[in-house]
């Protein structure tokens, strides 16, 4: 997770 | 299919093709009035007198914007968030750049072989100075092969969902999950394309290889570019795009 940090918070956030 | 009913299959269509329009920019109404609008010679070249590492820059972050609206189009697909992270990260890593190319068709003009970039359309002539001719030619080809299938929104949101739900990536935790997920697009495909007598469109549709080595293409010469400019990455790509790709 730590080496696609980015994407996770992508997909984390509600609408980014 | 006996493992889905008539209204999951309908109300799955109606969220590919509703996650499809929220998040393709321009809407199709303005690519169509926009087609015309091509570079003068003078931008053009202008373009072409670019370093190359200024124009891998800007190609890098229309890429990246193109890739952000594809996160978005996955997040909106029902039963995609429902799948493991992991997963949903693999299905982007491997999925999202092969979206982005099916989803050029629609900003594609293949009657001059021109594509929408920075706010005018643009033929390969405009990407030079980037150094990777071959890879450019080819983008352009797949884009005008999918234009003469002359898809529909409808069709181009499907082609997109099942590029993305794909369960023969490597790496993948809940292949099954991801399989089902799967099936259950193609039901609503091929029910949508019966219904629009569009049956043959299976048959044309370039095959999975072609999207594969256009990916790999992009990458080598990305590493090409990287032995040219060591150091030029981390500065100015967008995070994402080295996240992805490098």
């Amino acid at each position: 997770q730590e080496k696609h940090r980015i994407l996770h918070k992508l997909l984390q956030n509600g609408n980014s | 299919s006996p493992t889905c009913s008539g209204m999951e299959i309908e109300l799955l269509a109606q969220d590919v093709l509703r996650s499809h329009r929220e998040t393709s920019q321009p809407r199709a109404e303005e690519l169509q009035q926009r087609r015309w609008d091509t570079f003068s010679r003078e931008e053009v070249c202008a373009y072409q007198r670019k370093p190359m590492q200024e124009m891998w820059e800007r190609c890098a972050g229309r890429l990246t914007e193109a890739i952000q609206h594809v996160v978005e189009f996955a997040k909106r697909l029902r039963g995609f968030m429902e799948l493991c992270q992991n997963d949903q990260i693999v299905l982007l890593k491997a999925g999202a750049m092969e979206v982005v190319l099916v989803r050029m068709c629609r900003a594609f003009n293949p009657d001059n072989r021109t594509v929408l970039f920075e706010g005018k359309y643009a033929g390969t002539e405009l990407f030079r100075s980037l150094g990777c001719h071959e890879l450019v030619g080819s983008i352009f080809d797949f884009a005008q092969s999918l234009c003469a299938l002359r898809l529909s929104e409808s069709e181009v949101a499907f082609l997109c969902a099942i590029v993305l739900i794909n369960a023969n990536r490597p790496w993948l935790q809940e292949q099954a999950k991801v399989a089902r997920l799967r099936g259950r697009l193609e039901v609503a495909f091929r029910l949508l394309l019966r219904r629009t007598h569009r049956e043959g469109l299976l048959a044309r549709l370039p095959p999975a290889g072609r999207l594969r080595a256009l990916c790999s293409q992009h990458v080598e010469q990305l590493q090409a570019f990287r032995r040219l400019h060591p150091g030029a990455l981390p500065a100015a790509f967008p995070p994402l795009y080295r996240e992805l790709f490098a």
